[in-house]
């Protein structure tokens, strides 16, 4: 998945967003708000309002605004350690899986601080996220966000997890983005992205595809429309972060902010596997401003990312025995604008 | 024959002002269900297709949604509850509307990310089921355990109270607020990014086309 939380110039508004990337058998998809009748001094995010799947108490992408003035989401980090794969920090007794975690944070937690202490226990080890929580609270437009408590991150690998408050990095660069990649240094070491990344700018963090076009695209940003246009962006066969070493083309459709893996060549040759021909895509996009946050509202675009790229077409594509059930067969969807009741 | 296609094609590209335009003429309709407490057995709640139970007091949850799948690609669904009634009905009616108003897209999503989950992996599913199991004993044992007044406790208590009612309602059982700490498919639903690491724990073998670095 790809995450991005941006400042506008001048601080005149504040964005966070997020693109989901997974399976294309994932596409039915559902935009949720729970509004529960319960005490708000007990549960303070008691109105939740994601992007999510059917049947799905929790976002999964994740995607969430509380009526606490949070917005929770997350890039997954992938464990190349093996070793963390045992009894010793994965078991069925006293740990909780992540998605209980996330939604109980997201219904209790004032802060971000509070959030990720919250998410924090009981870790299970299993669906290890670097987690983003922005706290719209902190927030006047025009004026400079404070030094702390703007923005905390949490990031997970089995028996550990580490949280950080990047206050400071939003203010001083403008923006915070999340690509699959750990930013502390001990969970990049024990994930093994640490070893990964010395042979693969594609695993670095700051380095690969995603983090250069975010570092050389943010300032494009400005509102609702530019942001959508960042996150949605692919342009893979000329785009020089997504070129490789790969036959019959030197480039990845898995290059782009939101990726189109089905693009890819089946039976290409990639120098990372997760390069190639795969049933993997951006799903979607979801993203707020100050305005909509203010009224609990987001963005959403359903589907894969077209415009350069050809419309995702379930008749038209290489991936076969992909199951989707009851999904359009053209994905060439615009966005909504979410106002609820 | 399909690896000799381009990687993409020109033919199935749409102009984005015929996206937008068809886009802003769509009228989308709304299906309502209210969950009430049952007139004559107050340990029951019923569905009635609208906004409104017999009386007022009665009502526990309102759900409201939209299926436009084909027409932007999402449904949309809103659920309110209401404070009369205490948390554990608040959280199981949620659950009973979102079930019974999203029953196709669920079913639809079942076929599509669990039903075969165990095809050709009959070990590895037992091992699953095992540990799937004592977890979920041991939570339903700290539930019982801990201080009904612990905030993290009660939440998990009415997270699986939530996931009661939509699958009651989605299998079309009786609807008696209780709080099941069951193995079933709703509950495998939400386990999607948790099982990207119990499959590495417990060693499933990979399908061909899985994404290498299996996350969202």
């Amino acid at each position: 998945c790809s995450g991005f939380v941006k400042l506008a110039p001048g601080n005149k508004d504040l964005f966070i967003s997020h693109v989901s990337m997974s399976s294309l058998s994932w596409m039915q998809r559902i935009l949720k708000i729970y509004k529960f009748g319960y005490d708000v001094n007990e549960v303070p995010g008691h109105i939740l309002t994601f992007s999510s799947y059917p049947g799905a108490l929790v976002s999964m992408d994740d995607y969430t605004i509380t009526s606490a003035g949070l917005t929770s989401i997350e890039t997954t980090i992938a464990i190349f350690n093996n070793e963390l794969y045992t009894d010793k920090y994965m078991k069925p007794e006293g740990q909780v899986h992540c998605w209980i975690r996330s939604m109980i944070s997201n219904l209790l937690a004032k802060t971000g601080k509070q959030w990720v202490d919250i998410f924090g226990n009981y870790n299970s080890g299993t669906y290890n996220n670097q987690w983003t929580v922005l706290d719209w609270k902190h927030f006047t437009p025009g004026q400079p966000i404070p030094d702390k408590d703007v923005l905390w991150i949490l990031e997970q690998t089995p028996g550990y997890f580490e949280t950080r408050d990047m206050s400071w990095y939003l203010k001083k660069y403008t923006y915070f983005s999340s690509y699959n990649i750990p930013f502390l240094p001990k969970i990049s070491e024990r994930s093994g992205f640490d070893g990964k990344s010395k042979q693969f700018s594609w695993y670095e963090w700051g380095g690969s595809p995603r983090a250069r076009i975010f570092d050389r695209d943010h300032n494009k940003v400005t509102d609702i429309d530019s942001l959508m246009a960042l996150m949605r962006y692919n342009d893979y066969t000329h785009d020089e972060f997504a070129k490789c070493n790969c036959t019959p083309f030197p480039y990845t459709g898995e290059g782009g902010i939101s990726a189109r893996g089905d693009l890819n060549v089946p039976g290409g040759t990639y120098e990372v596997e997760s390069m190639g021909f795969r049933d993997h895509a951006g799903l979607d996009f979801k993203g707020t401003n100050y305005e909509m946050f203010k009224k609990m509202q987001f963005r959403a675009w359903g589907g894969p990312p077209y415009d350069p790229l050809p419309v995702f077409d379930w008749n038209h594509t290489n991936l076969t025995n992909v199951r989707h059930f009851g999904q359009p067969d053209v994905w060439n969807f615009t966005y909504v604008d979410l106002e609820w009741e | 024959l399909h690896a000799e296609r381009k990687p993409w094609a020109e033919d199935n590209r749409v102009p984005m002002e015929k996206v937008l335009s068809d886009h802003s003429s769509a009228k989308f309709k709304y299906e309502y269900v209210a969950v009430c407490v049952n007139s004559t057995d107050e340990t029951l709640l019923d569905i009635v297709h609208g906004k409104e139970c017999k009386n007022a007091e009665s009502r526990v949850a309102l759900g409201k949604y939209s299926n436009q799948v084909n027409t932007t690609g999402w449904g949309i669904l809103e659920i309110e509850t209401f404070a009369s009634h205490s948390y554990d009905v608040q959280a199981y009616a949620a659950g009973v509307a979102e079930g019974e108003l999203t029953r196709l897209q669920i079913y639809y999503h079942y076929k599509n990310t669990i039903e075969t989950m165990c095809t050709n992996h009959t070990l590895f599913c037992k091992r699953l089921y095992k540990y799937l199991q004592k977890n979920l004993d041991w939570l339903r044992s700290e539930v019982i355990a801990q201080p009904p007044t612990d905030p993290f406790w009660r939440q998990v208590n009415l997270t699986f109270a939530q996931l009661t009612g939509i699958y009651d309602s989605y299998s079309k059982r009786n609807l008696t607020p209780e709080i099941g700490f069951d193995l079933h498919p709703i509950y495998m639903m939400q386990l999607a990014g948790d099982m990207f690491d119990l499959n590495k724990l417990l060693n499933k073998t990979a399908d061909p086309l899985d994404y290498p670095e299996g996350g969202r």
